[in-house]
C-alpha cells in the first residue's frame, strides 16, 4: 500500500490549492529555508490523526489554518487529503484506493472523511491502526529530532520495539 | 505477548548491530534489556562502540556518529516491522559527505519495502531520489510546489 | 546595578533588532521583559516576526528560522559586550545557502573585534575564514590537524 | 587580546601532541564526522576552567584523559595550554604573552598553571574574568544548542543580557 497523492489547501502556509504525486520509492522535499518543507511533512501526520500540539508545531486548532500574510487574507478552513493505493487491501475496506480527508474550521471544529463520506476520528485512527500506516512513532523523524531516540528514557526506549511487534 | 516482544527485541537487536557495523564500516552496536521499572517490564539500553575505539557512553560519541546510530536504530525498527510510509525530516543534517552515502545507500534497500519521504538539503541524498519536490515562497508568503529534476536542484548545504 | 542593566538591555535589543532585520532582509524581531520571578527581576522574551509574515510564537518558526532569529540574539550580545574569542559549533548547520551569507556576511564584521573559530561543514563559511584547520582521525583512532588552503578543502555538505 | 597558540596532548582523542596556530579574524575547523573537530572546542574550554561535566561530555576527569584505541595505549594526563598576545594588557598581569596550561591526572586531579607558575583554579578564573575571556556563556556555543537561547527560560535569558552586562 502506498500513498498516491497528496491535495493541501488552507494548511499552514499552503494558501493555494497543493497537489503532489508520490511514487513507490523515495520522494524528496527541497528548497531553502521558511518555505514550507517541514509543513508538508506536518500536513501528511495531521491528516492521519495527529494532535500532538507539540508535534504538528500548533497549540490550538486554528495554529494549521492559513493565517494570511502581509499581502493575502486569511483563510477560514485547512483541508488535506490522501489519496492511498490499496489494491492489495492492506487497508481493511472495499476500495481498490482510499481518499482520507480532514478539515479542520476556526471554530476549531475538526471534520473527517473516508473516501468523501463523514466518519469519525476514531474510524480514521482504526482504519490505520490495522494497517499500521503512520502509526508508529518510528514512521516520523522530525526537524532535530534524530538523536531523540538516543535520549529516551529506557522505557521509551521499550515502548518503541513494543510498537514494532 | 512476552514472547513477541523477544522475538521482535532479537530482530531488532540484530538489524541494529548490522546497520550500525555498515554506517560505521565495523565497530559494534547492541540493545540490552536493563533493569526492570514498576510493571517488572525491562528498559531498553543502547551499547555502542565505532571501530577500534574504546567503548564509553553514547554522550561519548560525536554529533554526526550519534545521528548515525540513530538512524541505525530507526532503519532496524523499519526492517523489524515495515512501515509502508516514513517521513524523515533532515535527519542527515549532521552527516558528512561519507556517511551520507551510507546512509542513502540503507536507505534505498529499505525503500523497496517502505515509501520514503525525505526533506533534505544535502545533495547526495537528492540523487538518490525517484521525485524531487521543491518548495518555494513567493513575497505573498504562500507555499509553492514545483516538481523538480536532480539537474534543476542548486542546494549546496 | 539595575541601571547598567536597562542599558545594556536597550543595546542588546536594538543590536537583536538590527540583525534580525538583516538575516530576514526585513521583518520585525524585539526583547520584552516579561513577568517578575520571585526577586522582582523581569524575565526577558523573545518575540520575532519574518517579513510578511503573521505574528506568532518562536514555535512556528522553521528550523532554519530559529536558527537565524537564535544566532541574532548571540551577535547581539556580541555586539553589546565583544568576548575576545567566541566558539562556534556548527551553528550553520540548519541554514540555506542564501541564509549562510547573510550570516558570514556579519561575522566577518564582528571578527574586527572579536576572534571566531568556527566548526562547519558549509562551504560558504569556510570561504570566509582566514585560516582554516582540518582533522583527520587515522586508523588508530588518534586526531592530527593539518593546516589547510580553501582549495585543499572538499566538503560539500 | 587574541589567542595565539593552542597545545593539545593527551585530551581525549588527541593523543600526540598537537599545536594550532590562530590569528585575528576568523579561523574555521573542518572535516569527517568524529574526527575531534568538537574535542578541539572542549579543550579551548577545559583550559579556560570549564568543568561541567554536560558542556565537555565527560562525566569524570578521567574522561577528557586520551583513554586508548585498539593500536594505542591509553595515556595518563591531559594537558592543554593557550597562550595569549596579552600586549594590550587586557589580561590583569605583567607579561606580553600569557600561557595557561591545565594537566589533569587519573587520579582525578587538576593542575593549573599560568606562565609555567603554579596556580590555583580559582586564579585563572579570576584572571579569565577581569578580561572577560569565555566567561560569557554566550561566547561557546555548542554543537546541536543554537537553538537553545530560544527556549530557555526568560529568567535564564535576562541572566545572558546581565552577564553581557
Ligand atoms: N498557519 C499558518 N499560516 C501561514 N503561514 C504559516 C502557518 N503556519 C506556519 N506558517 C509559516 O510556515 C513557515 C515554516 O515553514 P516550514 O517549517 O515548513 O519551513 P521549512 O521549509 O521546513 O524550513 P527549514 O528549512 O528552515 O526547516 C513559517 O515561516 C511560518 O510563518
Ligand atoms: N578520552 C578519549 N579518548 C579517546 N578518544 C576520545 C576520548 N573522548 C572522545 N574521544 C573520541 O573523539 C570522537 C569525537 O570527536 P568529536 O566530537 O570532536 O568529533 P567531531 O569532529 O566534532 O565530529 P562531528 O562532525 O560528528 O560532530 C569520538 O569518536 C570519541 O571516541
Ligand atoms: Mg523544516
Ligand atoms: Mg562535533
Amino acid at each position: 500500500m502506498y500513498l498516491k497523492r497528496l491535495d493541501v489547501q488552507g494548511f499552514k502556509s499552503f494558501a493555494n490549492k497543493t497537489q503532489l504525486q508520490f511514487a513507490p520509492g523515495v520522494t524528496c522535499v527541497v528548497g531553502p529555508n521558511g518555505t514550507g518543507k517541514t509543513n508538508v511533512a506536518d500536513s501528511l501526520r495531521w491528516v492521519l490523526g495527529e494532535h500532538a500540539s507539540r508535534t504538528l508545531r500548533a497549540r490550538k486548532t486554528e495554529d494549521v489554518i492559513f493565517a494570511g500574510s502581509d499581502k493575502r487574507a486569511p483563510q477560514g478552513v485547512a483541508e488535506v487529503s490522501i489519496t492511498l493505493d490499496n489494491s492489495r487491501h492492506w487497508l481493511p475496506i472495499e476500495f481498490d484506493e482510499v481518499v482520507v480527508t480532514r478539515r479542520a474550521y476556526r471554530s476549531g471544529e475538526n471534520e473527517y472523511l473516508i473516501n468523501n463520506s463523514k466518519v469519525r476520528l476514531r474510524d480514521v485512527l482504526e482504519l490505520f491502526m490495522k494497517a499500521q500506516v503512520g502509526q508508529n512513532s518510528y514512521a516520523f523523524m522530525g526537524q532535530g529530532m534524530v538523536e531523540q531516540v538516543l535520549s529516551l528514557r529506557p522505557e521509551d526506549r521499550r515502548a518503541l520495539i513494543e510498537e514494532a511487534a | 505477548i512476552r514472547e513477541r516482544f523477544r522475538t521482535t527485541f532479537k530482530t531488532v537487536n540484530q538489524e541494529f548491530a548490522r546497520y550500525f557495523s555498515a554506517f560505521f564500516r565495523g565497530g559494534t552496536a547492541r540493545l540490552e534489556l536493563g533493569e526492570t521499572d514498576e510493571y517488572g517490564l525491562p528498559g531498553v539500553e543502547i551499547v555502542a562502540q565505532p571501530p577500534g575505539k574504546k567503548l564509553g557512553s553514547l554522550a561519548l560519541l560525536s554529533g554526526g556518529e550519534r545521528s548515525l546510530t540513530a538512524v541505525a536504530l530507526l532503519f532496524a525498527l523499519l526492517q523489524a516491522n515495515p512501515s509502508p510510509i516514513c517521513v524523515l525530516d533532515e535527519v542527515d543534517a549532521a552527516l558528512d559527505e561519507a556517511n551520507v552515502g551510507r546512509f542513502v545507500e540503507e536507505l534505498r534497500a529499505l525503500s523497496e519495502r517502505t515509501q520514503f519521504i525525505i526533506i533534505t538539503h544535502n545533495r547526495r541524498t537528492i540523487e538518490t531520489a525517484d521525485t524531487i519536490y521543491g518548495v518555494s515562497m513567493g513575497a505573498d508568503n504562500v507555499s509553492r510546489i514545483l516538481s523538480l529534476k536532480l539537474e534543476d536542484v542548486h542546494v549546496d548545504e
